[in-house]
């Protein structure tokens, strides 16, 4: 997709923008409390 | 060198593991009530050649469903914090195997919460609390009397707990029913595959008080019309005779503690946190 809209692959500091680093992986949520 | 993975403990990997775990502790649980999955509190997956581990660690709460209630553990309410909430933590490894996964391991703590007690809110009692016991045939001779052609005793008392109030103690009572054969000395229960039980709750004191009792449904009948025993059904050794099963201390019911035939080493001992004997 990247070569195909002529972009450039970027990494480093602009994967650290990525929300999905911004989850918690543990714990999960709580269903009835705490 | 070991291959270790972190799933997210809300992705769908982490919840299909923990609710086979959160069946299979249910279905290993002889007394007392089914427990519902409050939270995942850490997952890993060991990579394997021969099939993944998992290793979970879930947070469980006490619902109202007795283990002898077919109701699935889905359709069950779990017991507020006001009601002295129960708390399951489990450490469970599980082993995936075709896309199977199956538990080969547990280890469970039972907890019960006090922090959000309040002065004229039920407490839970022992469950061989002499007062609550008396309490709780008491509330059954009340059912009996309006009962046709059919006695029954307790099987199992699930939760006594007891209110003060002006007018003295109130009690809440929880038990399990199943017909029995009754004698002028004792009452003996039938342990026959239909068998009928059931769950009481009965509310108040010894000469004003409340019983209502769910029968469960009936065992399932196979087409030569023998009756299917329920795996449910606990085996004679635990019937209730006049006095309660559980003649230690329990505040409740406890998860089964330890499971850990083949894999030592993999859950971490933390001595034996339950007392009952399953």
């Amino acid at each position: 997709v990247a070569a195909t809209l002529g972009l450039t692959a970027v990494d480093g500091p602009a994967l650290q923008t990525d929300p999905i680093l911004l989850v918690p992986a543990c714990p999960g949520r709580v269903r009835f409390f705490k | 060198q070991v291959n270790v993975q972190q799933p997210l403990c809300d992705s769908p990997e982490a919840e299909e593991a923990a609710l086979v775990a959160l069946d299979y502790l249910n279905a290993q649980h002889t007394h007392g009530y089914k427990y519902a999955l409050n939270r995942i509190e850490e997952i890993k997956v060991l990579v394997r050649p021969d099939g993944d581990l998992y290793s979970l660690e879930i947070d469980l709460l006490e619902t109202d469903c007795h283990v002898l209630d077919p109701t699935p553990v889905a359709n069950c309410t779990v017991r507020p914090k006001v009601m002295t909430a129960v708390e399951g933590d489990c450490d469970v490894m599980l082993k995936k195997v075709g896309g199977a996964l199956t538990v080969i391991a547990f280890k469970c703590k039972t907890d019960e919460s006090t922090e959000d007690l309040c002065l004229g809110c039920y407490s839970l009692l022992p469950l061989n609390d002499t007062a609550g016991l008396e309490f709780a045939h008491a509330s059954l001779a009340t059912f009996n009397n309006n009962t046709v052609n059919v006695t029954y005793t307790i099987l199992e008392v699930g939760r006594i707990s007891s209110q003060l109030v002006s007018g003295g103690p109130q009690y809440s009572v929880e038990y399990v029913i199943v017909e029995a054969n009754c004698t002028d000395d004792a009452c003996v229960p039938l342990n026959e595959p239909l068998t009928e039980r059931g769950f009481c709750i009965a509310k108040g004191s010894l000469t004003a008080h409340t019983v209502d009792c769910k029968m469960f449904p009936m065992p399932v009948v196979d087409a030569n019309s023998t009756a299917v025993p329920d795996p449910a059904l606990p085996p004679a050794v635990h019937v209730f005779t006049g006095s309660p099963s559980h003649k230690h201390g329990l505040r409740h019911h406890k998860l089964t503690s330890h499971h850990d035939p083949h894999l030592s080493g993999l859950l971490s001992a933390e001595s034996a946190e339950s007392d009952e004997i399953v």
